[in-house]
């Protein structure tokens, strides 16, 4: 069944920690607005010095800040942290979660968060590698 | 099978071309800016003034014109288009593929552009469409 082809490869789904781009909750939106333009991903974690995982951050909070009456101007940026502007409500999983609540998850979030019971931050599991599985599941 | 409950629900897949966000390729870059970040979609089509789908477009292509040396300036996007910034090459799909191509192509994009045989847009195909369908074939 998928559930148990899911569950055999689940190790292989995770993207772990040091290989996601973050950024830290104090950075300024101009450190912010480089690294979102550079690394080009729509939404990255935020996570704190110890690697708890704080919010979510996109462009559009930023660029948001950038307009004012339909004027466009980087000033807002350099007084500005990531902290004001992060999303802070969202869906996470413990690291013991089973595929189910994450297929579940991964219906409305692009990616799902990882988190040990401390909240550390552990790694993603992404629609992506789920797509890879059931595209394999339908061909066989 | 998953193929035939996705063929039977073709038609609830596609996002019809009059509810997708959509810029025009002689837009100026401020125009685009102002729109992504209202929004708020990491990525949407550009079209022509008959509905022909010419691209792609992301907030990073536009901001990625507003850095000189770390420095940020919206001065840039006065005087460039869409056109000078989009994506040309990118997959779509006719609006006769069977649902095996448009799962293989999802595996690599958020969605996929569904036109005509004379290339007008008629819609998308996304992610999360998908994805509702598996997690219903998962638990049933
Ligand atoms: N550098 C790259 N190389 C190859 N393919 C790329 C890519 N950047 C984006 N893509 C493709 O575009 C999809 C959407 O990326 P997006 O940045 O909007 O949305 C991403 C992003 O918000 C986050 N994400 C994925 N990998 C990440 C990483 N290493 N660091 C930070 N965030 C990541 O998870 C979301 C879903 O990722 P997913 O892989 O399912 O889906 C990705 C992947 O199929
Ligand atoms: N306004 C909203 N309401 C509810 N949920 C929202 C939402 N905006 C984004 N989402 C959620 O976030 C996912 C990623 O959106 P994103 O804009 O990065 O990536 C989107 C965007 O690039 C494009 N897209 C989807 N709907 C669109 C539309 N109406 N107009 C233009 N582009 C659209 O297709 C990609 C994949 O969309 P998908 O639905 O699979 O996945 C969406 C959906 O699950």
């Amino acid at each position: 069944s998928i559930q148990d082809m899911l569950a055999e490869k689940e190790n292989g789904f995770l993207i772990p920690g040091d290989k996601v781009a973050s950024v830290q909750e104090d950075n300024p939106l101009t450190h912010a607005f480089l690294l979102l333009t550079k690394v080009r991903y729509s939404k990255i974690p935020v996570l704190d010095g110890q690697s708890h995982l704080l919010g979510l951050l996109t462009i559009p909070m930023i660029t948001n800040k950038m307009i004012e009456l339909d004027d466009i101007s980087q000033q807002p940026l350099q007084s500005l942290i990531v902290k004001d502007v992060m999303q802070t409500e969202f869906d996470t999983v413990k690291d013991d979660a089973n595929m189910d609540e994450v297929l579940h998850l991964l219906v409305d979030n692009p990616f799902v968060p990882v988190v040990d019971a401390d909240n550390v931050f552990c790694g993603i599991l992404t629609r992506r590698e789920m797509m890879k599985a059931f595209n394999f599941v339908a061909h066989n």
